[in-house]
């Protein structure tokens, strides 16, 4: 089993992994991959054996083969559908973001409390009322939910994206969200890149 | 010297150790903070070495002093002024999201390149033309930068914050930035959080 961590390290090198290609690299050691994201090669080696047999010792990986086996492992060889409640300043800046779309992650319903809001159309979808979700998100397959609400109203939105079968949540609402069973929960907190540039620049940097 | 992940860990122990604590926890062993972030205990150990000698073998680590000793390794035992640069829905989530100021980050300058935006006031600041950068940056001493305007004008706003003295850079706008000379660079891709959630559903999850 891999742990958060490693998933994270996962997203990274395959993301050093495009670039290097783009650049013509097609072979690439577990040394170069290591460098860029400050992790040992035995870590970076480590985390790779979840893919399989694919490096050769002393030659390294086959990039576009090592690329195919992330890509796979992290589930974005396919498309997820995906359900934004809280149509504000965030949710509206996710929705614009072409980056999601890109990876196979699309966001196809809008769900929105306040009045004002419900059928407005916002970059091209709906906003509903959150009662619509459980006739809703079944009949679209979302498997995911990214809660961009206050935190206050965060654990009932969640409770009733998990009652419609969302399977996963994105959340960015502060605060302690009480897992719904049966489903995964990733919470950001962008202080955490903040303090990670403070102790750069606190330190002299790189 | 810390990688950029074990700095990413210490933000991530000193938010488990503050909800310890405020649990009434005081003595916490590195395999409780390692379950929770699914890393080894050795790795916890390893991390935490770097703060100096603060673990009883056998007993674990005093919650409080570990705590203190993480936010000054972090520098988040000080206040960091940041500049915001693109106040547009993701600028003005941000300048919103109290999260910041808890930890001592306050943006106190905001730049947009929009002349209809320049002279309003958002969230109680006055948004500058960035031209003016050059002047304000070091008058109010302002050591970080946000960024969050297109990809496209990413690169020359960067460049013009570090000419002013800013430090260290946050950036959201996708592609990569050339690091000005003597600036940290930490850059957002909230691609990654979404992926790590796919990962966590596709395998069945924690
Ligand atoms: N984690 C981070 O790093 C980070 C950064 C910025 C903002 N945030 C958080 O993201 C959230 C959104 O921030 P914002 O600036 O976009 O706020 P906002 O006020 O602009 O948007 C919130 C939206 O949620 C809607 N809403 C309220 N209750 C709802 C409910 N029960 N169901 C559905 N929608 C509901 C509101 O009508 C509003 O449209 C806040 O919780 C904020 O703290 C987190
Ligand atoms: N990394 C991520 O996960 C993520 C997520 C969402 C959005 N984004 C990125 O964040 C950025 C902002 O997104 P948004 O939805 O808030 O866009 P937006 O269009 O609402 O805001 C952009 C703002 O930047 C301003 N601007 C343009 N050129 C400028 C310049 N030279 N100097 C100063 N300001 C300038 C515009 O006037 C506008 O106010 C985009 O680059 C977007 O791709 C990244």
């Amino acid at each position: 089993r891999l742990s958060r961590a490693s998933v994270g390290r996962l997203s990274l090198y395959l993301r050093r992994l495009e670039i290097l290609l783009r650049e013509g690299t097609t072979k690439v050691s577990s040394g170069t991959l290591g460098e860029a994201l400050g992790v040992t090669d035995a870590q970076v080696r480590k985390d790779l054996a979840y893919l399989g047999h694919l490096g050769h010792p002393g030659v390294g990986y086959a990039a576009p083969e090592l690329i195919d086996a992330i890509r796979r492992a992290l589930g974005v060889d396919r498309e997820w559908l995906a359900a934004l409640a809280g149509v504000g300043n965030l949710g509206r800046a996710l929705l614009r973001y072409r980056g999601f779309a890109d990876r196979g992650f699309r966001i196809v319903a809008l769900f929105d409390a306040d009045p004002a809001k419900i059928g407005q159309r916002v970059e091209g979808l709906e906003v509903h009322s959150p009662d619509a979700m459980a006739e809703l998100l079944p009949a679209l397959g979302v498997e995911l939910g990214v809660l961009t609400t206050p935190a206050e109203s965060a654990q009932a939105v969640a409770d009733a994206m998990a009652l419609a079968g969302v399977r996963g949540l994105l959340t960015f609402a502060p605060g302690v969200l009480r897992r719904p069973a049966g489903v995964n929960v990733v919470s950001v907190d962008l202080t955490v890149q903040l303090e990670q540039l403070a102790f750069l620049v606190q330190h002299g940097g790189e």
